[in-house]
């Protein structure tokens, strides 16, 4: 029974997409079944595992928009036991066409319905932002992923992002978790990243997530080579930390 | 007759308030009068030069939407020559609201036409994402700063956002030009950062501003304090960067 998990922030460059593509990896090393879902018009996930978003003719636009079967659109990548449904530019546009459907947040809920049973984990990588198209995302969802990075203005957007998740839980999709609060491009060097780190798990306490995300180099190159960190560098601190974060999301859901 | 330059790019976390923040104070530091807008509901630019995002009563919101005069608004900040029209929450519901408008892309336009006389330049920050908020800023604009973040993803967008920009010369405001492409957050010891800078400078050649912003923790700390890099540390390299990004678009509008 697949578990869906949205990876959402509106506050922009904060490791959302990063988070999507390497978690996905890594519960595929650990032999979990994983598709990400590229639900970002940047479709940076999509290029991210090595595919040409210009080459991408069908995508999840046509699932929620067309109600076109995913099961008939997801692509294998080159890393194990992890597929992708690309996302696509048409998806600026789904704001705009979903307004005035009568159940236009349940639109990507009702598409990925049809291959919950297909996979172990389905990851939604979500754009900067707070509009219908990730509302749908946390509509679709079981639990959340917050990235946070290291820095002082991601602090300040988080208490709106939690009161929209409160919103979708009370009037949407009561079964809405928050699946943890994942600190991301962590430099220990770094007063301020010393501060946000403390108080965010002071706030937050066990929302936490005990795995951190390092800034790391090789984090950021992998995508430049289409390859997920564990292809790109299996050995690099990025890897090892997103592989330590899968262990404890599978801990945490007794599925080790 | 005041210049105004927008400052945006889809992709998330790129330094557009960084840049909206650190540019707007380096030109007030120039004697020039600024007025920062604050066209993103995150508020980053709000509380980044001091402002407490929960005390702003009256925003950009009002002005566009119920029509208030942005004098009335503006607020003055510690930072020399530099005023802001402050940001709010609010903006996440103009862009439902202003759909049906018949001028909706144009009403940014007009509230600022009444207070662009009052200063030497209005710098727009946008939020990540070209919908009709950043639409509005494009058609109130001049010309646009396009923020590059010296990474591998943050190419990928750029194509996307010049199309927008055509499209906003062709149809909304035929005088936008783009007053230039600014690579940020480099770190010279990054194979991948100078990849980056290359490929920019190869593609958009004299489109790219001569001065490179470098990545600086002093640009990411300044906030936390409320203030503007030049007052956090005047002496550190984000400051001199944003002083000599200030002085390039000076001499480039012969305004020195
Ligand atoms: N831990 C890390 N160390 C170093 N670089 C990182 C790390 N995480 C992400 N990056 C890089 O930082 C940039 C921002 O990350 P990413 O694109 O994943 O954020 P995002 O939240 O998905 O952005 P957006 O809001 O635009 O969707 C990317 O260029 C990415 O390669
Ligand atoms: N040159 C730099 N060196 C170091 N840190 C930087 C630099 N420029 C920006 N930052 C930091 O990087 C983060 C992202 O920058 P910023 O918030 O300005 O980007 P943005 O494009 O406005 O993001 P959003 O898409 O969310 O609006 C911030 O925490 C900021 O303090
Ligand atoms: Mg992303
Ligand atoms: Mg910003």
């Amino acid at each position: 029974m697949g578990k869906i998990i949205a990876i959402a922030n509106q506050k922009g460059g904060v490791g959302k997409t990063t988070t999507a593509i390497n978690l996905g990896a890594s519960l595929g090393a650990l032999e979990k079944k994983v598709l990400i879902v590229d639900a970002d018009p940047q479709a940076n996930a999509t290029s991210g595992v090595g595919l040409d978003p210009k080459n991408v003719k069908t995508s999840i636009y046509e699932c929620i928009i067309h109600n076109i079967n995913p099961a008939d659109i997801v692509l294998h990548t080159d890393s194990p036991n992890l597929d992708i449904l690309p996302g696509h530019i048409d998806l600026v546009g789904a704001e705009i066409e979903m307004i005035n459907l009568p159940n236009r947040e349940k639109m990507m809920r009702m598409a990925l319905s049809n291959i919950k049973e297909d996979y172990d984990f389905i990851i939604i990588d979500c754009s900067p932002s707070l509009g219908l198209v990730t509302v749908n995302a946390l509509c679709a969802a079981d639990s959340v992923i917050i990235p946070v990075q290291c820095e002082y203005f991601a602090l300040e957007g988080l208490g709106k992002l939690l009161n929209t998740v409160k919103i979708v839980q009370n009037l949407l999709n009561k079964d809405l978790e928050i699946e943890g609060m994942l600190l991301t491009m962590y430099d220990q060097r770094l007063r301020l990243a010393n501060q946000v780190v403390e108080e965010v798990k002071m706030h937050f306490q066990q929302l936490v997530f005990n795995t951190i995300i390092f800034r790391n180099t090789k984090l950021g190159e992998a995508p430049s080579h289409g390859e997920t960190v564990i292809m790109f560098d299996a050995t690099c601190k990025g890897a090892v930390n997103y592989l330590n974060l899968a262990r404890e999301i599978l801990q945490k859901n007794n599925l080790t």
